[in-house]
């Protein structure tokens, strides 16, 4: 239980950075 | 614990219940060898007199009477410790967002409104695109526009010569003019 | 009001000195009657090693506790953060549960930046082709113009 709620917090402090970097690489792509 | 305390482990890095188990095993641990050790300085004493009758059983039982002692009072002692840390330290109170959720603070969308920042979105792009269309068909004619307007430009001006080549021959009736022509 | 540090710190040292209160000389020569009738002083030269052995072997733990979760640090970023959010009343958001739900606050700012630029190139889009509308208009008038004096030459030929 606990490493899943230490893996669970990285995901949620980390992953929306990473899914950010995909979704302004789609936008840029779009705007060129 | 009914609280996972997953906030504390996202700024942590570890949950709080680890934490402080870590250090409960850590100190338990300590209590036990420190009693192991004093026990065996106490045989080791005990061997300086052959004749006394303080059997290593007897020490044994000391030695447990004692650690069952300060095991209840350490466990006490602990659980209150663990409380004010859980409380005072190692916890985020619950109006406190952590620097990496700060956005959620500042757009704070919900799901009808980000779908409806999409859909403008979607919209201000097929606009973008038709403007491009629309610009495409304008630049389009106006390149008609140029060849139309050379071509009646180029009759304009053949009226024009024609209208010069009968001044300059001065020609008065028709007949003649067209002979001309 | 204290730091965490502070806090922790003195708590630990709190548990300590109580661990040592309880666990005193008179209980430990108590439990070890028969050798403390033996040798008194021996005994408390080795009650007063076993406290000040356990406290170091604590004190040293929790230096390595802090260190290894790089406790300091934390706590005193913690402090910082709390102290920041001391105007805030309310409960603060947190973590739904749902990832999509909670990603998505994270994407709109860049989605509105998008948007912006959107707006501003289809702006931009527009007023070009308003422009070139209006050059179409003039140039057609221009064509009408020409087609009229065309005409009017050919009449009067005719």
């Amino acid at each position: 239980l606990d490493e899943l709620i230490v893996e669970t917090a990285i995901r949620r402090k980390q992953w929306p950075r990473k899914i950010l970097t995909h979704v302004i690489q789609a936008m840029k792509a779009e705007q060129e | 614990s009914l609280n996972l305390r997953a906030y504390e482990a996202q700024f942590f890095g570890f949950t709080p219940q680890t934490c402080l188990l870590r250090v409960y095993i850590a100190f338990q641990d300590y209590l036990f060898e420190v009693m192991l050790v004093v026990e065996s300085v106490i045989l080791k004493k005990l061997e300086g007199f052959p004749g006394c009758k303080i059997s290593s059983c007897q020490i044994r039982k000391s030695t447990e009477k004692f650690l069952l002692f300060m095991k209840e009072h350490f466990d006490k002692l602990f659980s209150r410790m663990e409380e004010v840390l859980l409380q005072l330290v190692l916890n985020i109170p619950e109006n406190v967002l952590l620097p990496e959720d700060k956005v959620h603070q500042q757009f704070p969308y919900t799901k009808a409104q980000f779908q409806a920042l999409e859909e403008e979105m979607e919209r201000l792009q097929q606009q973008y695109r038709a403007e491009v269309a629309g610009g495409q068909a304008l630049r389009a004619e106006l390149e008609e526009q140029k060849a139309v307007q050379a071509e009646l430009e180029k009759i304009l001006q053949w009226f024009d010569g024609l209208d010069s080549t009968c001044r300059e021959h001065g020609t008065g009736n028709f007949k003649e003019s067209f002979v001309l022509l | 009001a204290p730091g965490r540090v502070q806090i922790f710190t003195t708590v630990v040292d709190t548990f300590l000195e109580k661990l040592m209160a309880a666990g005193s000389y008179q209980k430990f020569a108590k439990c070890y009657r028969s050798f403390y009738k033996l040798q008194p002083e021996i005994t408390r030269s080795i009650y007063d090693q076993f406290v000040s052995q356990l406290q170091d072997s604590i004190k040293e733990e929790i230096q390595d506790v802090k260190d290894e979760g790089n406790l300091e640090e934390l706590f005193n970023s913690l402090d910082k953060i709390v102290e920041e959010a001391k105007d805030c009343k309310e409960p603060a958001w947190r973590p739904s549960g749902i990832p999509e739900e909670d990603v998505r606050s994270s994407l709109v700012p860049y989605l509105l930046k998008h948007r912006s630029y959107l707006q501003k190139i289809l702006k931009e889009k527009e007023e070009e082709n308003k422009k070139l509308a209006q050059s179409v208009l003039a140039g057609r008038d221009r064509i009408a113009e020409l087609q009229q004096l065309i005409q009017a030459r050919k009449l009067a030929w005719q």
